[in-house]
Protein backbone atom coordinates (compact mmCIF):
# COMPACT_ATOMS: atom_id res chain seq x y z
CA UNK A 1 0.00 0.00 0.00
CA UNK A 2 2.26 3.13 -0.94
CA UNK A 3 -0.39 5.30 0.25
CA UNK A 4 0.03 3.58 3.93
CA UNK A 5 1.66 6.93 6.43
CA UNK A 6 0.99 9.17 3.37
CA UNK A 7 -0.22 13.00 3.76
CA UNK A 8 -4.16 13.37 1.86
CA UNK A 9 -4.67 16.50 1.18
CA UNK A 10 -8.60 16.96 1.22
CA UNK A 11 -10.06 19.87 -0.60
CA UNK A 12 -13.04 19.72 2.33
CA UNK A 13 -12.99 18.47 5.68
CA UNK A 14 -15.24 19.52 8.42
CA UNK A 15 -14.69 20.90 11.94
CA UNK A 16 -14.28 23.76 10.73
CA UNK A 17 -15.69 25.55 12.19
CA UNK A 18 -16.62 22.65 15.59
CA UNK A 19 -20.17 21.56 15.16
CA UNK A 20 -21.76 19.51 17.06
CA UNK A 21 -20.79 16.20 15.50
CA UNK A 22 -17.28 17.36 13.98
CA UNK A 23 -14.44 19.27 16.11
CA UNK A 24 -11.37 19.55 14.21
CA UNK A 25 -9.84 20.73 17.27
CA UNK A 26 -11.09 18.20 19.75
CA UNK A 27 -9.05 14.82 18.54
CA UNK A 28 -11.94 12.55 19.87
CA UNK A 29 -14.69 14.62 17.33
CA UNK A 30 -12.15 15.24 14.78
CA UNK A 31 -12.42 13.20 10.92
CA UNK A 32 -9.09 14.51 9.28
CA UNK A 33 -7.97 13.22 6.17
CA UNK A 34 -4.99 11.72 7.95
CA UNK A 35 -6.99 8.28 9.00
CA UNK A 36 -7.34 7.66 5.38
CA UNK A 37 -4.09 6.48 5.31
CA UNK A 38 -3.49 5.98 8.90
CA UNK A 39 -1.77 2.14 10.16
CA UNK A 40 -5.33 1.83 11.73
CA UNK A 41 -7.03 0.80 8.35
CA UNK A 42 -10.87 -1.07 8.42
CA UNK A 43 -10.25 -1.74 12.41
CA UNK A 44 -10.54 1.90 12.82
CA UNK A 45 -13.87 3.23 13.49
CA UNK A 46 -12.94 6.72 12.75
CA UNK A 47 -13.70 8.19 9.04
CA UNK A 48 -13.07 11.04 7.26
CA UNK A 49 -15.60 13.30 6.88
CA UNK A 50 -16.41 16.09 4.38
CA UNK A 51 -18.06 19.21 5.43
CA UNK A 52 -21.91 19.39 5.15
CA UNK A 53 -22.44 20.28 1.19
CA UNK A 54 -25.32 22.36 0.52
CA UNK A 55 -25.55 23.29 -2.68
CA UNK A 56 -23.81 22.56 -6.11
CA UNK A 57 -20.73 22.16 -7.03
CA UNK A 58 -20.49 19.26 -4.55
CA UNK A 59 -16.75 18.04 -5.83
CA UNK A 60 -14.55 16.79 -2.95
CA UNK A 61 -10.85 15.48 -3.92
CA UNK A 62 -8.54 13.91 -2.02
CA UNK A 63 -5.27 13.92 -3.11
CA UNK A 64 -2.19 11.75 -1.81
CA UNK A 65 1.23 12.69 -3.25
CA UNK A 66 3.22 9.27 -3.46
CA UNK A 67 6.76 10.73 -3.16
CA UNK A 68 7.82 8.74 -5.97
CA UNK A 69 6.98 6.96 -9.09
CA UNK A 70 5.38 4.02 -8.40
CA UNK A 71 3.49 1.30 -10.78
CA UNK A 72 -0.35 0.87 -10.15
CA UNK A 73 -1.90 -2.04 -9.03
CA UNK A 74 -4.99 -0.90 -7.63
CA UNK A 75 -6.60 2.05 -6.02
CA UNK A 76 -9.36 1.63 -3.61
CA UNK A 77 -11.53 3.70 -0.71
CA UNK A 78 -13.93 2.00 1.71
CA UNK A 79 -16.77 4.59 2.54
CA UNK A 80 -18.25 5.12 5.87
CA UNK A 81 -21.54 6.03 4.35
CA UNK A 82 -23.38 5.45 1.19
CA UNK A 83 -20.73 5.58 -1.80
CA UNK A 84 -20.85 8.46 -4.02
CA UNK A 85 -22.56 8.10 -7.64
CA UNK A 86 -19.90 9.54 -9.37
CA UNK A 87 -16.12 9.36 -8.54
CA UNK A 88 -13.03 10.38 -10.86
CA UNK A 89 -9.87 8.43 -10.47
CA UNK A 90 -7.01 10.46 -11.51
CA UNK A 91 -3.15 9.94 -11.69
CA UNK A 92 -0.46 12.19 -12.09
CA UNK A 93 2.76 11.50 -13.37
CA UNK A 94 4.61 14.64 -12.73
CA UNK A 95 4.00 14.78 -8.84
CA UNK A 96 0.77 17.04 -9.29
CA UNK A 97 1.50 18.96 -12.23
CA UNK A 98 -0.93 17.70 -14.76
CA UNK A 99 -2.88 14.66 -14.56
CA UNK A 100 -4.94 12.26 -16.22
CA UNK A 101 -8.11 9.96 -15.86
CA UNK A 102 -7.56 6.51 -14.84
CA UNK A 103 -11.67 5.66 -14.35
CA UNK A 104 -14.74 7.24 -13.82
CA UNK A 105 -17.73 5.89 -11.36
CA UNK A 106 -20.62 6.45 -12.26
CA UNK A 107 -24.54 6.33 -12.67
CA UNK A 108 -24.48 9.28 -15.04
CA UNK A 109 -21.02 8.78 -17.14
CA UNK A 110 -22.85 10.61 -19.93
CA UNK A 111 -24.14 13.45 -17.93
CA UNK A 112 -21.04 13.69 -15.31
CA UNK A 113 -18.43 12.28 -17.63
CA UNK A 114 -19.34 12.71 -21.17
CA UNK A 115 -18.67 9.42 -21.57
CA UNK A 116 -20.06 6.48 -22.82
CA UNK A 117 -20.65 3.41 -20.41
CA UNK A 118 -17.56 0.58 -20.32
CA UNK A 119 -18.29 -2.20 -22.87
CA UNK A 120 -19.14 -5.07 -21.07
CA UNK A 121 -17.42 -7.32 -23.96
CA UNK A 122 -13.83 -5.62 -23.26
CA UNK A 123 -12.20 -2.49 -24.27
CA UNK A 124 -12.92 -0.98 -27.66
CA UNK A 125 -9.31 0.66 -28.24
CA UNK A 126 -5.88 -1.51 -28.80
CA UNK A 127 -4.08 0.58 -25.34
CA UNK A 128 -5.10 0.80 -22.33
CA UNK A 129 -7.72 4.12 -21.77
CA UNK A 130 -9.83 5.56 -18.73
CA UNK A 131 -13.35 3.85 -18.71
CA UNK A 132 -16.35 4.82 -17.01
CA UNK A 133 -17.97 1.94 -14.56
CA UNK A 134 -20.91 1.70 -12.66
CA UNK A 135 -20.69 3.49 -9.23
CA UNK A 136 -19.86 1.52 -6.14
CA UNK A 137 -22.90 -0.18 -4.55
CA UNK A 138 -24.37 0.55 -1.14
CA UNK A 139 -22.67 -2.75 1.15
CA UNK A 140 -25.56 -3.66 4.43
CA UNK A 141 -23.79 -1.93 6.27
CA UNK A 142 -24.20 1.43 5.21
CA UNK A 143 -20.39 1.66 3.73
CA UNK A 144 -19.25 0.79 -0.06
CA UNK A 145 -16.37 0.36 -1.25
CA UNK A 146 -14.45 1.70 -4.50
CA UNK A 147 -11.77 -0.46 -5.98
CA UNK A 148 -10.37 0.14 -9.42
CA UNK A 149 -7.66 -1.96 -11.13
CA UNK A 150 -5.05 -1.14 -13.28
CA UNK A 151 -5.96 -3.96 -15.45
CA UNK A 152 -9.85 -2.67 -15.72
CA UNK A 153 -9.05 -0.19 -18.77
CA UNK A 154 -6.16 -2.28 -20.30
CA UNK A 155 -6.86 -4.88 -22.91
CA UNK A 156 -5.65 -8.30 -22.18
CA UNK A 157 -2.87 -9.11 -23.62
CA UNK A 158 -0.15 -6.68 -23.20
CA UNK A 159 2.77 -7.21 -21.18
CA UNK A 160 3.94 -5.18 -18.92
CA UNK A 161 7.67 -5.81 -20.26
CA UNK A 162 7.17 -5.34 -23.96
CA UNK A 163 4.43 -2.45 -23.74
CA UNK A 164 5.48 0.99 -22.87
CA UNK A 165 2.14 2.36 -23.49
CA UNK A 166 1.30 -0.12 -20.25
CA UNK A 167 4.48 1.08 -18.64
CA UNK A 168 2.95 4.64 -18.87
CA UNK A 169 -0.17 3.81 -17.93
CA UNK A 170 0.30 2.09 -14.74
CA UNK A 171 3.20 4.93 -13.32
CA UNK A 172 2.04 7.62 -11.04
CA UNK A 173 3.30 9.96 -8.67
CA UNK A 174 -0.16 11.04 -7.06
CA UNK A 175 -3.41 9.91 -7.17
CA UNK A 176 -6.63 12.02 -6.76
CA UNK A 177 -10.24 11.16 -6.14
CA UNK A 178 -12.75 13.22 -6.95
CA UNK A 179 -15.83 12.52 -5.55
CA UNK A 180 -18.47 14.46 -7.45
CA UNK A 181 -21.96 13.74 -6.99
CA UNK A 182 -23.39 12.23 -3.45
CA UNK A 183 -25.50 9.47 -3.62
CA UNK A 184 -29.43 9.88 -3.22
CA UNK A 185 -29.21 13.14 -4.31
CA UNK A 186 -29.73 12.20 -8.26
CA UNK A 187 -29.39 14.57 -10.27
CA UNK A 188 -27.50 17.68 -8.33
CA UNK A 189 -28.46 20.44 -11.15
CA UNK A 190 -31.56 20.43 -9.30
CA UNK A 191 -31.53 22.39 -6.75
CA UNK A 192 -34.84 21.73 -5.18
CA UNK A 193 -33.81 18.10 -5.01
CA UNK A 194 -30.86 18.81 -2.89
CA UNK A 195 -29.79 18.23 1.12
CA UNK A 196 -27.07 19.19 2.78
CA UNK A 197 -24.93 15.68 2.27
CA UNK A 198 -21.27 15.12 3.47
CA UNK A 199 -19.19 12.44 2.26
CA UNK A 200 -17.20 9.86 4.50
CA UNK A 201 -14.70 7.53 4.09
CA UNK A 202 -12.32 5.49 6.37
CA UNK A 203 -9.69 3.97 4.29
CA UNK A 204 -7.82 4.57 0.96
CA UNK A 205 -5.22 2.41 -0.42
CA UNK A 206 -3.33 2.57 -3.50
CA UNK A 207 -1.59 -0.93 -4.19
CA UNK A 208 1.55 -0.61 -6.18
CA UNK A 209 5.47 -0.91 -6.29
CA UNK A 210 7.97 1.49 -5.88
CA UNK A 211 8.87 1.96 -9.83
CA UNK A 212 12.05 1.64 -10.35
CA UNK A 213 12.86 -0.30 -13.86
CA UNK A 214 13.66 -3.13 -13.40
CA UNK A 215 16.89 -1.90 -11.89
CA UNK A 216 16.78 -1.83 -7.96
CA UNK A 217 14.90 -4.47 -6.01
CA UNK A 218 14.44 -2.22 -3.18
CA UNK A 219 13.56 1.76 -2.03
CA UNK A 220 15.34 3.53 0.58
CA UNK A 221 14.58 7.02 2.26
CA UNK A 222 17.01 9.37 0.95
CA UNK A 223 18.60 11.61 3.55
CA UNK A 224 15.67 14.07 2.90
CA UNK A 225 13.71 11.26 3.61
CA UNK A 226 12.56 11.13 0.20
CA UNK A 227 12.03 7.78 -1.25
CA UNK A 228 14.27 6.51 -3.88
CA UNK A 229 15.23 3.42 -5.76
CA UNK A 230 18.45 1.44 -4.25
CA UNK A 231 19.75 1.69 -7.82
CA UNK A 232 22.13 -1.16 -9.39
CA UNK A 233 23.07 -2.30 -13.05
CA UNK A 234 25.02 1.23 -13.47
CA UNK A 235 21.55 3.57 -12.90
CA UNK A 236 20.69 6.49 -11.25
CA UNK A 237 17.44 8.70 -10.27
CA UNK A 238 14.84 8.44 -8.03
CA UNK A 239 13.35 5.93 -10.71
CA UNK A 240 16.60 3.89 -11.94
CA UNK A 241 15.60 6.35 -14.81
CA UNK A 242 18.76 7.04 -16.21
CA UNK A 243 22.67 5.83 -17.02
CA UNK A 244 25.34 6.49 -14.56
CA UNK A 245 27.68 9.43 -15.44
CA UNK A 246 30.61 7.21 -16.41
CA UNK A 247 28.21 4.33 -17.82
CA UNK A 248 27.26 5.65 -21.13
CA UNK A 249 28.53 3.05 -23.70
CA UNK A 250 24.82 2.11 -24.63
CA UNK A 251 21.56 3.92 -24.16
CA UNK A 252 19.63 3.47 -21.00
CA UNK A 253 16.96 1.22 -20.99
CA UNK A 254 14.26 -0.74 -18.70
CA UNK A 255 15.19 -4.11 -17.38
CA UNK A 256 13.22 -7.36 -18.24
CA UNK A 257 12.56 -10.45 -16.61
CA UNK A 258 15.69 -11.77 -19.40
CA UNK A 259 17.74 -9.03 -19.99
CA UNK A 260 19.22 -6.67 -17.11
CA UNK A 261 19.85 -4.08 -19.98
CA UNK A 262 23.12 -2.79 -17.54
CA UNK A 263 24.38 0.44 -18.55
CA UNK A 264 27.75 -0.05 -19.47
CA UNK A 265 31.08 2.10 -18.12
CA UNK A 266 32.59 3.44 -21.05
CA UNK A 267 36.17 1.92 -21.48
CA UNK A 268 38.55 4.56 -21.33
CA UNK A 269 41.86 2.47 -20.01
CA UNK A 270 42.05 4.36 -16.60
CA UNK A 271 42.99 7.68 -18.65
CA UNK A 272 39.41 9.70 -18.62
CA UNK A 273 36.64 10.36 -15.74
CA UNK A 274 34.02 11.29 -18.40
CA UNK A 275 32.31 9.69 -21.44
CA UNK A 276 29.50 10.21 -23.67
CA UNK A 277 27.22 8.54 -25.81
CA UNK A 278 27.25 9.07 -29.46
CA UNK A 279 24.20 7.29 -31.12
CA UNK A 280 25.73 7.45 -35.00
CA UNK A 281 28.85 5.56 -33.58
CA UNK A 282 26.46 3.17 -31.63
CA UNK A 283 24.79 2.14 -34.61
CA UNK A 284 28.24 1.64 -36.59
CA UNK A 285 29.45 -0.53 -34.15
CA UNK A 286 26.49 -2.83 -34.37
CA UNK A 287 24.54 -1.11 -31.55
CA UNK A 288 27.50 -2.77 -29.35
CA UNK A 289 29.15 0.78 -28.17
CA UNK A 290 28.44 4.38 -28.13
CA UNK A 291 30.65 5.47 -25.64
CA UNK A 292 33.15 8.37 -26.12
CA UNK A 293 35.80 9.16 -23.58
CA UNK A 294 35.85 13.10 -22.85
CA UNK A 295 39.29 14.99 -21.89
CA UNK A 296 41.98 11.90 -21.48
CA UNK A 297 44.41 12.19 -18.79
CA UNK A 298 48.22 10.83 -19.11
CA UNK A 299 49.02 12.16 -22.77
CA UNK A 300 46.54 9.85 -24.14
CA UNK A 301 43.92 10.53 -26.81
CA UNK A 302 41.10 8.66 -28.76
CA UNK A 303 37.67 7.74 -28.39
CA UNK A 304 38.67 5.43 -25.36
CA UNK A 305 42.02 7.24 -24.50
CA UNK A 306 43.63 4.11 -26.47
CA UNK A 307 46.31 6.12 -27.88
CA UNK A 308 49.04 8.83 -27.29
CA UNK A 309 48.33 12.13 -28.05
CA UNK A 310 50.66 14.58 -30.99
CA UNK A 311 54.01 14.58 -29.28
CA UNK A 312 53.68 11.50 -27.11
CA UNK A 313 54.50 7.59 -28.33
CA UNK A 314 53.59 4.38 -26.45
CA UNK A 315 55.94 2.99 -24.43
CA UNK A 316 56.00 -1.10 -24.94
CA UNK A 317 56.98 -1.67 -21.23
CA UNK A 318 53.69 -0.29 -19.60
CA UNK A 319 50.40 -1.69 -20.07
CA UNK A 320 48.10 0.83 -22.10
CA UNK A 321 46.25 1.62 -18.28
CA UNK A 322 49.45 2.91 -16.88
CA UNK A 323 49.48 6.42 -16.38
CA UNK A 324 53.42 6.69 -17.96
CA UNK A 325 52.56 4.56 -21.20
CA UNK A 326 52.44 7.35 -22.94
CA UNK A 327 56.21 8.77 -22.93
CA UNK A 328 57.41 11.97 -24.81
CA UNK A 329 58.85 12.31 -28.03
CA UNK A 330 61.63 14.76 -26.51
CA UNK A 331 62.55 15.40 -30.43
CA UNK A 332 66.04 16.31 -30.04
CA UNK A 333 65.74 20.61 -30.75
CA UNK A 334 68.72 20.83 -33.60
CA UNK A 335 69.25 17.35 -34.85
CA UNK A 336 64.95 16.46 -35.37
CA UNK A 337 62.95 17.77 -37.91
CA UNK A 338 59.81 18.12 -35.92
CA UNK A 339 58.55 17.64 -32.32
CA UNK A 340 56.45 14.65 -33.46
CA UNK A 341 57.76 11.15 -33.37
CA UNK A 342 56.21 7.68 -34.50
CA UNK A 343 53.39 7.21 -32.00
CA UNK A 344 54.73 3.60 -31.87
CA UNK A 345 57.79 3.62 -31.69
CA UNK A 346 59.18 6.67 -30.57
CA UNK A 347 61.44 7.94 -33.81
CA UNK A 348 61.67 11.29 -34.56
CA UNK A 349 61.91 12.58 -38.12
CA UNK A 350 66.18 13.64 -38.52
CA UNK A 351 67.40 15.81 -40.47
CA UNK A 352 69.89 14.34 -43.27
CA UNK A 353 72.80 12.92 -41.37
CA UNK A 354 71.38 12.47 -37.95
CA UNK A 355 70.17 9.73 -36.04
CA UNK A 356 68.99 7.74 -32.78
CA UNK A 357 65.73 7.52 -31.36
CA UNK A 358 65.43 11.33 -30.64
CA UNK A 359 67.61 12.54 -33.45
CA UNK A 360 70.55 13.62 -31.20
CA UNK A 361 73.62 11.92 -33.11
CA UNK A 362 75.48 12.17 -36.31
CA UNK A 363 75.24 9.04 -38.19
CA UNK A 364 78.29 6.99 -39.09
CA UNK A 365 80.31 8.85 -41.87
CA UNK A 366 78.87 11.92 -40.56
CA UNK A 367 80.51 14.98 -38.16
CA UNK A 368 78.92 18.02 -36.69
CA UNK A 369 78.44 21.12 -38.03
CA UNK A 370 78.28 24.73 -36.69
CA UNK A 371 75.57 25.21 -38.79
CA UNK A 372 71.75 24.32 -36.67
CA UNK A 373 70.15 24.16 -39.95
CA UNK A 374 72.47 21.18 -41.22
CA UNK A 375 74.04 19.43 -38.07
CA UNK A 376 75.59 16.85 -39.71
CA UNK A 377 77.75 17.05 -42.53
CA UNK A 378 79.31 14.28 -44.21
CA UNK A 379 82.78 13.50 -42.81
CA UNK A 380 85.79 14.99 -45.74
CA UNK B 1 80.48 2.65 -33.28
CA UNK B 2 78.37 5.16 -31.08
CA UNK B 3 78.71 8.34 -32.30
CA UNK B 4 78.47 11.36 -29.63
CA UNK B 5 75.63 13.56 -29.02
CA UNK B 6 74.81 16.66 -30.75
CA UNK B 7 77.01 19.16 -28.79
CA UNK B 8 74.96 22.88 -28.55
CA UNK B 9 77.31 24.71 -27.39
CA UNK B 10 79.26 23.87 -31.21
CA UNK B 11 76.33 25.58 -32.94
CA UNK B 12 76.91 28.94 -34.27
CA UNK B 13 73.30 30.67 -34.14
CA UNK B 14 74.53 33.99 -35.50
CA UNK B 15 72.02 33.77 -38.53
CA UNK B 16 69.39 31.74 -37.25
CA UNK B 17 68.69 33.74 -33.84
CA UNK B 18 65.14 32.58 -34.38
CA UNK B 19 65.66 29.19 -34.77
CA UNK B 20 67.15 29.15 -31.63
CA UNK B 21 65.87 27.09 -28.77
CA UNK B 22 65.37 27.76 -25.32
CA UNK B 23 67.65 26.33 -22.88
Amino acid sequence: NAALGREVLASSTCGRPATRACDASDPRRAHPAALLTSAGGPASPLCWRSDLLPRAPLNVTLTVSLGKAFELVFVSLRFCSAPPASVALLKSQDHGRSWTPLAFFSSYCGLDYGRLPAPVDGLAGPGPEALCFPAPQAQPDGGGLLAFSVQDGSPPGLDLDSSPVLQDWVTATDIRIVLTRPAMLGDTRDAEAMVPYSYSAMELQVGGRCKCNGHASRCLLDTQGQLICDCRHGTEGPDCGRCKPFYCDRPWQRATAREAHTCLACSCNSHARRCRFNMELYRLSGRRSGGVCLNCRHNTAGRHCHYCREGFYRDPGRALSDRHACRACDCHPVGAAGKTCNQTTGQCPCKDGVTGLTCNRCASGFQQSRSPVAPCVKTP
Amino acid sequence: EVMPTLDMALFDWTDYEDLKPEV
